[in-house]
């Protein structure tokens, strides 16, 4: 009855992006309508925030952005299944888990709502997530949570919502065209591919593929971790330049024990601390110790990772594995569970990565990638794993 | 004492635990009872906009059913 008695009325669901200059990028496409009609919807549906807040939204191609966008079926990694046409048409990330918005490629999405699933409404309103809206009960509202193909105009519910958190189109600071190519993105250089020479060989330590802990961060960088350096990869191999120091660039002295990437965080396990970052910056507070984060995980991790088969987190240690609960706050009941269960995989493990929708693990020089279905390493007749790290994930 | 769903309630309670009606979990079995189902289905009911019967009735199965976004609607 209380519920019935309050006012309807916009959500907050309780985080904000600490800036009003926002990035997109448009990590995937859609098959249905073309490229141009499909950043032409996606900029129109941020324009409709950015004309009632103290917004803006630019967008990027190749850089880091701060809200990445993208179209995909079924499972795609996050732990939260598309289900086919109809039904969940898409979904997107509050600020504190990174802002993405994710669409299901199995609709028919559309220019205009007569002719199929409206990709501007769809994306207006989940951008409105992104933003950290939650969906409103008042039915007119864009955050209604059900499609209406018959959306003209935020309500003023949306627009109350919008504002409490980053102010009126008066707070604009600066005007900016979202559509201003960024001056300071580098072209793209072309990819450094295997037939030829990459640049320097880097140092034979490196080059055993040995390393203490990997992961992939939010923009799809991927960073290996080995004693008191770090290196980046890239599809081919190695970044020039690399390795550095884990000191100069995280703050950190000795070997990572673990590292783990969900939204815009990372998490580095050194013994019973962790040390966090958003988007590579250090987070204030840390670091802490494990059990204080984690509750219920233990110290000196070998390894910790979100497995692509549910989106959940992962730690492993010696021949044991746990499974944390975020909404519990601690490791999910009847964990520590024996490793075994992961069929085909060693004890001790090094690291463990989830790359492109895959998950793989490493140990001394080897790695094994797994397969989600079968929940067990992968079979390939051709070259069984585990197969040498060094080639394939370092280009030596 | 408890509800068990029928086949239109699954659908019904799978619904309203996927988007934060109720925290049902098909895996745990757990029981829930017919006031708890009731007041979760009124509360979808008033969030949709619907005529708040605490009835999983065919209106609201159809509403249910609908193209909608698939982030959660109450947010905890």
């Amino acid at each position: 009855s209380d519920a019935a008695a309050r006012k309807k009325r916009y959500a907050l669901q309780g985080s904000k992006w600490q800036k009003k200059h926002l990035t997109y990028k448009i990590a995937s496409h859609t098959t249905d309508i073309s490229r141009r009609d499909t950043e032409n919807a996606i900029n129109k549906a941020f324009k409709v925030w950015e004309a009632e807040s103290g917004l803006t939204f630019r967008q990027v191609r190749s850089s880091k952005a701060d809200i990445e966008i993208k179209f995909a079926e079924k499972a795609h990694g996050d732990g939260d299944p598309f289900d086919g046409p109809s039904k969940t048409l898409a979904h997107a990330f509050f600020p504190q888990f990174g802002g993405d918005a994710h669409f299901d490629e199995a609709e028919k999405w559309a220019v205009s709502a007569d002719k199929g699933v409206s990709l501007f409404i769809v994306a207006a309103h989940e951008f409105g997530h992104s933003l950290g809206l939650s969906h409103s009960d008042v039915n007119q509202a864009l955050m209604a949570p059900f499609y209406n193909p018959n959306y003209d105009g935020l309500h003023d519910d949306d627009i109350r919502a919008i504002r409490i958190l980053y102010g009126s189109p008066s707070d604009k600071h600066r005007p900016q065209s979202s559509t201003t190519p960024p001056r300071t993105t580098r072209k793209p250089r072309p990819g450094i591919t295997r037939q030829t020479t990459t640049t320097k060989t880097p140092p034979v330590g490196a080059c055993n593929g040995r390393f203490d802990a990997i992961t992939m961060v939010r923009n799809g960088t991927t960073y290996a971790f080995k004693g008191d350096k770090f290196w980046k990869l890239n599809d081919q191999g190695m970044e020039p330049g690399y390795p550095k120091s884990t000191k100069k660039i995280w703050g950190l002295s000795g070997k990572v024990d673990a590292s783990l990437s969900f939204g815009a965080y990372t998490d580095l396990f050194q013994g019973d601390v962790i040390h966090r970052y958003i988007n590579g910056i250090p987070m204030h507070g840390y670091p802490k110790r494990i059990s204080e984060v984690y509750k219920g995980i233990p110290s000196k991790l070998d390894t910790a990772f979100v497995w692509s088969g549910n989106g959940k987190v992962y730690f492993v240690k010696g021949d044991k594995y746990w499974r944390y609960n975020p909404s519990l706050r601690k490791s999910d009941n009847g964990y520590p569970r024996p490793l075994s269960v992961w069929k085909g995989l060693p004890e001790r493990l090094d690291a463990a990565l989830k790359w492109k929708d895959r998950t793989y693990f490493f140990k001394n020089g080897y790695y094994w990638r797994f397969d989600d279905e079968r929940v067990e390493v992968a079979q390939s007749l051709k070259t069984p794993y585990p197969r040498r790290s060094d080639a394939w994930w370092l280009g030596c | 004492t408890g509800a068990h769903p029928a086949p239109t309630q699954s659908k019904g309670v799978d619904f309203l635990a996927r988007f934060g009606y109720i925290d049902y979990n098909p895996r745990l079995g757990n029981i829930m009872s017919q006031h708890d189902l009731s007041a979760a289905v009124m509360n979808f009911q008033r969030f949709a906009g619907l005529e708040q019967t605490g009835q999983l009735d065919h209106i609201t199965l159809e509403k249910m059913d609908s193209p909608r976004c698939g982030n959660r609607d109450v947010v905890g």
